[in-house]
């Protein structure tokens, strides 16, 4: 049997929301260990990979291992019908019939809302992620999440095409990290350095750099990566010429949200 | 424009 609770539904919302414009469709991994979620686009370009811990929720229980394959599209609706403050239950049966509850019960006046989701196939998820070696990774940016939202959507809204095949080109040197953007009559280029940590604590950039390297990302997905933002407020960005990029997001004590995406190359 | 590589060599499945 499976049956989870959450006594508020925000962040669960801020899962949806985070993952539902680039994933139509996403595998969801119940096990002992708690929740893991993985989805990748239809175009093999970006792969997200979520874990809630069980502590995460305020009551778990799984005791046999389920995997099932949900429309993100659908739930994310569903989502939105609920209030941040409602308490979330999550069911499956055990005769396991191909579907899971999700009940919203709002916490003020009783009225419970329930919805029964069929189970789909996934675009080729679950894969095993491995654990890249860090030395692989040139560089390692880690900011605060907010601003990198606002760095997306300024370059965005420079851009040559708005969000459509938009190439930014995210650079490291030394205590540097620049965005560079090519709009219709000119060029963009955001330069952040590492901040000092005594002046502003809480929001440092901080930048780890063992070699130069300068990468090309495609901004439509990294506009949708920076939706994470609601679910932490650092996010830290691996760059390897060899390797995905990462775009992590630590949600409190009790998991991560992972994007991994390839730069584009020259042909 | 740059092509973009896609993630499959790096990921297999379960």
């Amino acid at each position: 049997i499976l049956e989870l609770r959450l006594v508020q539904a925000t962040l669960f919302k801020n899962v949806l929301e985070a993952i539902s414009d680039l994933f139509s469709k996403a595998n969801f991994d119940f096990s002992g260990t708690g929740l893991e979620l993985q989805a990748m686009d239809t175009s093999h370009v970006a792969l997200v990979a979520l874990l809630l811990r069980a502590e995460a929720f305020n009551h778990y229980l799984c005791d046999r291992d389920l995997s099932m394959g949900l429309n993100l599209a659908d739930m994310a609706k569903a989502f939105r019908c609920a209030n941040n403050d409602d308490i979330i239950t999550i069911k499956a049966e055990e005769d396991w019939s191909d579907t899971v509850t999700f009940t919203f019960e709002s916490p003020e006046d009783g009225e419970i809302s329930i919805f029964d989701f069929d189970f789909v196939g996934t675009n080729g998820v679950p894969l095993e992620i491995p654990e890249f070696p860090e030395s692989e990774y040139q560089a390692k940016v880690r900011m605060p999440s907010a601003k990198f939202m606002r760095i997306c959507k300024k370059l965005s809204s420079f851009g040559d095409s708005g969000d459509r095949d938009t190439v930014v080109i995210i650079s490291v040197d030394k205590e540097c990290v620049n965005f560079f953007t090519r709009g219709k009559t000119g060029t963009s280029t955001i330069v952040c350095r590492q901040t000092q940590t005594v002046d502003k604590p809480k929001e440092p950039t901080l930048i780890e750099m063992k070699e130069q390297v300068s990468l090309a990302f495609d901004l439509r997905y990294m506009n949708s990566f920076s939706k994470g933002s609601t679910l932490s407020d650092q996010v830290t960005i691996s760059l390897s010429s060899n390797l995905p990029a990462v775009f992590e997001y630590k949600i409190a004590e009790t998991g991560y949200i992972r994007y991994y995406m390839l730069p584009r190359i020259e042909e | 424009k740059p092509k973009q590589q896609v993630l499959s060599r790096f990921f297999s499945p379960k």
